[in-house]
């Protein structure tokens, strides 16, 4: 998971 | 994660936890929208769809988890419980939230980041968050007298999406093309949503008297 992209907020 | 991710984290944690509580103790549900709480089980549901796929950590495993669990169990007490099932109002909170569900769907699926499943979904999600909120205010408008347990679940929620917008401009200055149009435009429609509510939930709190709002 590329951590920049916004999917890893809630 | 920065500090206003976990600090709009928290407070959206504590908003479901104020909303369990107020129906688990006092086993009553007055004042609270059942729509908006079918809403909230349906935004979890379809934005946590890579809960079992994608592991990013074990805070963000654990809060989905929470979410998910803590949404569909409001929505199982105020349409099961027997005892808290008596005191929803079904007669105010008449808004056709199926008028929101539609619109937010072939929206998703018109302007997204990518025309597949998971992504339609998620940001589907992003748009019904937005409006999740308009079955509770149009009940509060109506049923007028707020009681407080209510009004911090409101003022609550509408702050952890308050938070979250401070949480992208800061990553938007520290992380390298860290651009979300979508979810930067449905979180501030959302926030706004909330802005007549903070503004008489301030006054009220400021002058000290009870919440009211206008017809």
């Amino acid at each position: 998971i590329n951590a920049d992209s916004v999917k890893d907020e809630l | 994660m920065n500090i206003f991710r976990f600090a709009g984290d928290m407070t959206h944690l504590a908003s479901v936890l104020v909303l369990l509580l107020k129906i688990h103790t006092i086993k009553s549900c007055a004042g609270i929208s059942l729509k908006t709480q079918e809403l909230y089980a349906l935004v979890f549901a379809t934005r946590y769809l890579d809960l079992f796929t994608d592991y990013i950590s074990l805070y963000n495993t654990l809060m989905k988890l929470i979410f998910l669990g803590s949404s569909f169990s409001i929505v199982w007490y105020i349409r099961y419980h027997k005892i808290v099932r008596r005191s929803y109002d079904k007669d105010q909170d008449t808004f056709r939230h199926y008028f929101l569900v539609l619109p937010c769907l072939l929206l998703a699926l018109l302007i997204n980041e990518k025309f597949t499943f998971r992504e339609v979904m998620w940001t589907f999600s992003l748009y019904l968050e937005a409006v999740a909120i308009l079955p509770q205010l149009v009940l509060l408008q109506r049923t007028r007298n707020i009681d407080n347990l209510t009004g911090q679940y409101v003022f609550l929620l509408g702050a952890y999406r308050a938070l979250y917008i401070l949480n992208w401009i800061y990553r938007y200055f520290t992380e390298p093309h860290y651009v979300h149009w979508i979810t930067w435009i449905s979180g501030l429609v959302q926030t706004l949503l909330y802005a007549d509510f903070f503004y008489y939930y301030f006054q009220s709190w400021k002058n000290n008297v009870k919440l009211e709002l206008p017809a």
